[in-house]
């Protein structure tokens, strides 16, 4: 289970917010435009995302906190998550996994298991095959059932292509 | 590759069976590769019958019912590679009050065994929460997360759903 | 043809400076023509600012926001040529409470010299009628249709609205 | 205004069906699937809309009512709709005009105005230029919103070029 989640600098998290999630059925809500998406980006993200288009944004320093008329911007995005591994479901040697990521507006990249510093790729591998890794259904965006329902067929078997 | 596709396909299929009796209490749904000689390159079509309604192609079907197929879709893959969170994004948006229960039900089902984040402006599928977090933005562009108790749902976020 | 295309286009982007400000209550929309060189098959660009926030592509805002916005540009489009009736089906699904009010208002606007016709789900949406029709469908696949007094509101079509 | 409409055979409406609509705002509510857009369906082809994706068909007969297990198949269908025309908005001498369209399921079809037999293309004519023909923004169907916000520049295209 995921059972924290830092977020700081990311979108429209200006500062550092922590969220502590418990186990069953967590409900987010709230006001539109105010930042329930971006929580959803922020796990994506740090569990390896690159597509720009899965992320909303159109390049890849978008994410980091770009100001509004209550803060100036935030010179980096940084999101780490804390996932319970007692079933041993990651392939590492850890009953919590911590993953973090670090995106400076120079385009510096810095990834994070457990405080040693890895690669993108290191972070694909940690998440291949677990359900959380490329392909999985386990995150269901907004517009996403539309995807599945879309008359442009590509855009459907896409859905189907990537749980095989 | 061409085999391993087929081999999943199969199992959705499968699952669909479940999935969708679940979601509709009756009827059912057929997904097929429109061309079986080039599988790798074919559409997939999606015939659903309703409850007490003749089969048709999903493009001829009421918003809310394709949502309901669609999810049922989702979980039919999901269940295929049970995964330890599962998080949802205001699929509930096209849903009357009835099927909002039924796709309440397919969570809880699965949440036995996974951990659901779901983000939401309904208010009957928030009562369905075990735990609260409220999403707000009161300095301009910048967000805050609290996290709250049942007993203020009714308040406490009722600007944010309805 | 051409000449056409952009005058039309010039009008809707009057009117959106005023539906934007009534949608949002502040802030700015502009839509643009991508390339002024070819102008019969550009694609056409929709870029925002919703008050307190940056100027942002209307792809990296939240789903509301996108909804609000595009609700603008239809209004704006339909104060262009003013039907004698409007028919709306399920438009403000994506909305939060605070965004179906604003919502309202514009059609409230409009309805002083357009009728309307709105199907909704939302609770908030529906006590705003004139007149109210439930739609059923008691017997499988026949839909009935009846009207109702706005007292019956709360019961009658608590199954499909929430 | 929409003074009145009838819907016959037409989509799930198996039986004659009469909704007098009032001016103002009409609010339309109930369930998913019971027949709220086959309404909107019914006027738009009534207005004469031949698009089968508009009408959600993908055949000129699929708005038949094809039966349930509640009751068998319709052989035609037919709307009628009643418009105010004391602003005299239609090019017509009348100040209540009926237009009416009948399908039968070998594909014969007929349009009425005012009981008088007519062709599709003056139905076309009735309603050019008054903001209820082809490529009037006066008719939102469910997931237009997503059509004007669509990434696919020629879908969002079309919005803009309707209008105009
Ligand atoms: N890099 C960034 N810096 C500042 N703000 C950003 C950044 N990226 C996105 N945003 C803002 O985040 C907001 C969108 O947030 P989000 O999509 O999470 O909303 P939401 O709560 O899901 O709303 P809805 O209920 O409408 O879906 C937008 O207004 C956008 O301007
Ligand atoms: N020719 C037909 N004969 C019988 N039933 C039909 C026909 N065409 C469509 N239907 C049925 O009408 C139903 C869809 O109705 P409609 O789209 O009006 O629902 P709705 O009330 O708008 O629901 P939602 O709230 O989900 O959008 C479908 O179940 C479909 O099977
Ligand atoms: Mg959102
Ligand atoms: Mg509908």
């Amino acid at each position: 289970m995921l059972k924290k989640l830092l977020i700081n600098g990311f979108k429209s998290f200006a500062y550092k917010t922590v969220i502590d999630f418990s186990n069953g059925i967590n409900i987010i809500v709230g006001p539109n435009g105010c930042g329930k998406s971006n929580i959803i980006d922020a796990i994506r993200w740090v569990l390896g995302e690159q597509g720009t288009k899965m992320l909303r944004a159109s390049s890849g320093t978008d994410v980091i906190f770009g100001g509004s008329d209550a803060a100036p911007p935030a010179s980096y995005a940084e999101v780490s998550i804390i996932i319970d591994n007692s079933a041993k479901i990651l392939n590492v040697d850890f009953d919590d996994v911590v993953v973090t990521r670090k995106l400076f507006r120079s385009g510096e990249s810095y990834f994070y298991i457990n405080k040693r510093e890895v690669r993108l790729k290191d972070i694909h591998n940690l998440f291949f095959d677990t359900g959380l890794g490329k392909g999985s259904y386990s995150i269901i965006q907004q517009g996403q059932i539309d995807a599945i329902l879309s008359s442009n067929p590509a855009e459907r078997r896409a859905i189907f292509e990537e749980a095989a | 590759m061409r085999d391993e596709f087929l081999k999943s396909f199969e199992q959705i299929r499968k699952n669909l069976e479940y999935t969708f009796k679940r979601a509709f209490g009756g009827g059912e749904c057929i997904i097929e590769i429109q061309d079986r000689n080039d599988i790798l390159n074919s559409g997939i079509e999606i015939i659903a019958r309703p409850p007490g309604k003749k089969l048709k192609n999903i493009n001829l079907l009421s918003g809310g019912e394709r949502s309901m197929i669609a999810l049922s879709i989702i979980f039919a893959i999901f269940m295929r590679k049970i995964s330890p969170f599962c998080l949802l994004d205001e699929v509930d948006a096209a849903l009357d009050e009835a099927n909002v229960k039924r796709f309440i039900t397919l969570v809880e089902d699965f949440s036995k065994n996974t951990q659901f984040i779901i983000i939401t402006h309904n208010r009957i599928t928030a009562q369905h929460g075990d735990v609260f977090f409220g999403v707000t933005m009161q300095d301009p562009g910048i967000t805050k997360v609290f996290s709250f108790k049942p007993d203020y749902l009714e308040d406490t976020i009722k600007e944010g759903i309805y």
